[in-house]
């Protein structure tokens, strides 16, 4: 469960004269389970938000519950756990090692903490994701759909509970993306998992239950599909 | 004038044993002031054809003929002429340096060679893109969709007679989407920039009088739209 309360974020900028205000008293509560896709104009906070969710950031202002708990007063450690254990993170740019295949990019979330058949779990998260035959090459060695993919079976190796990705089929042609989108389905109606995806994308944004829109920081709209 | 004959891209693996073929066997004419889109599956070649008409990357076989002469046979001076004057190129994963400024990402083409008021054509291209107020932030301090229009900004900013866009907008919304669009119809109408444009989505490729579709590193459909 995911609660945020009256969150801002605020970036200064050089001497502090000026602020960039990315998020303006964002309040929201995801449910386990739920699949929600956020949309909003290029430059609405969308990946802000995420950064926040995913505990990669922090609110200037506000206040974030994961179970409960407040993020504000956790322990590195227990935040690390969420980064590492409980969050699988597809970023909008592909932050993949380039020195490293496909395969050690998608084996490298497992380095740390016992994880047994490392290799088997990344062989099979790149099949997943129809990459079988590329994971030897190394990101430069990738087409631009091939590394975004690379990513989102590096997101999904761990097999997290929350599945947040920022604009995941971005560089994705129609039958990857459509790959892409029943693979989170599964993930979402067979397995349980949270889903956040971020999105400008109508089609991608008709596979999830509520739609919430941005706009300059705020949130103007919050949709949930009627359930069948 | 662009003119590519039986072009083979080949890339060797590790030792050698590996080849993937990412172009095989393309034969292609664009002539000046053709506004072409260039479709296919994430793999197909797409950004491989690019960069050898960008003259970025040489074929392994085939010729490539700009203007009536040989790219092969063209000196080191000449190459970096055409890249630096007749082709403007936005890349699929834009490719800003990280250190610098928007404006300054916008200013570096023009850094060598006689460019007078180099910031008023820097800050000119950045208004057309919707970027005003945002030059003086450095990537990292830009949204996605920002980064990728300042890519556009920079490959726009000493008015090419060529545009090569990979995938100008796959991180845009629909209403930046659609004023990219409209700049880029805009430079091909008036201006007679010849203009390709690598694209997965079918309303980018409406906008072209021509469309090539790749798959598996072939041609297999070319397409001219009937002139009204
Ligand atoms: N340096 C390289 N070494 C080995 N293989 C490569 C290299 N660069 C690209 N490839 C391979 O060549 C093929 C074509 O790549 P390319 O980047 O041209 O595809 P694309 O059509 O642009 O795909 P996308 O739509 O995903 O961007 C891909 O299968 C890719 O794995
Ligand atoms: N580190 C930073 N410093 C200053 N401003 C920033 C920083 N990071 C982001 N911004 C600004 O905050 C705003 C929100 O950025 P964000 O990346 O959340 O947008 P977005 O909705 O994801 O956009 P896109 O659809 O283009 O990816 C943007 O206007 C951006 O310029
Ligand atoms: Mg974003
Ligand atoms: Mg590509």
């Amino acid at each position: 469960v995911i609660q945020i309360r009256d969150v801002t974020k605020i970036y200064e900028m050089g001497d502090g004269t000026i602020q960039v205000r990315a998020l303006d008293g964002v309040s929201l509560d995801i449910s386990d389970g739920e699949y929600v896709a956020i949309m909003g104009a290029s430059g609405s906070g969308k990946s802000t938000l995420m950064n926040i969710i995913g505990c990669l950031d922090v609110p200037t202002e506000g206040t974030y519950h994961i179970d409960g708990q407040a993020v504000e007063s956790m322990s590195n450690d227990r935040l690390a756990d969420i980064r590492s254990r409980k969050v699988g993170f597809v970023f909008q740019t592909h932050n993949l090692l380039p020195r490293l295949t496909a395969l050690a990019n998608v084996e490298l979330p497992m380095m740390y903490g016992r994880w047994p058949n490392r290799r088997t779990r990344a062989e099979h998260a790149l099949e997943l994701v129809n990459l079988a035959d590329r994971m030897d090459h190394r990101p430069t060695e990738l087409s631009g759909g091939q590394q975004q993919r690379v990513g989102i079976a590096r997101a999904l190796v761990k097999e997290p509970s929350v599945l947040l990705a920022d604009e995941p089929t971005g560089n994705l042609d129609t039958s990857n993306t459509t790959e892409i989108l029943n693979i989170i389905s599964d993930l979402n109606h067979q397995n349980g998992i949270t889903v956040i995806v971020v999105t400008h994308e109508r089609d991608v944004a008709a596979r999830a239950d509520r739609v919430i829109t941005l706009s300059d920081g705020h949130i103007i709209s919050d949709e949930t599909r009627p359930q069948a």
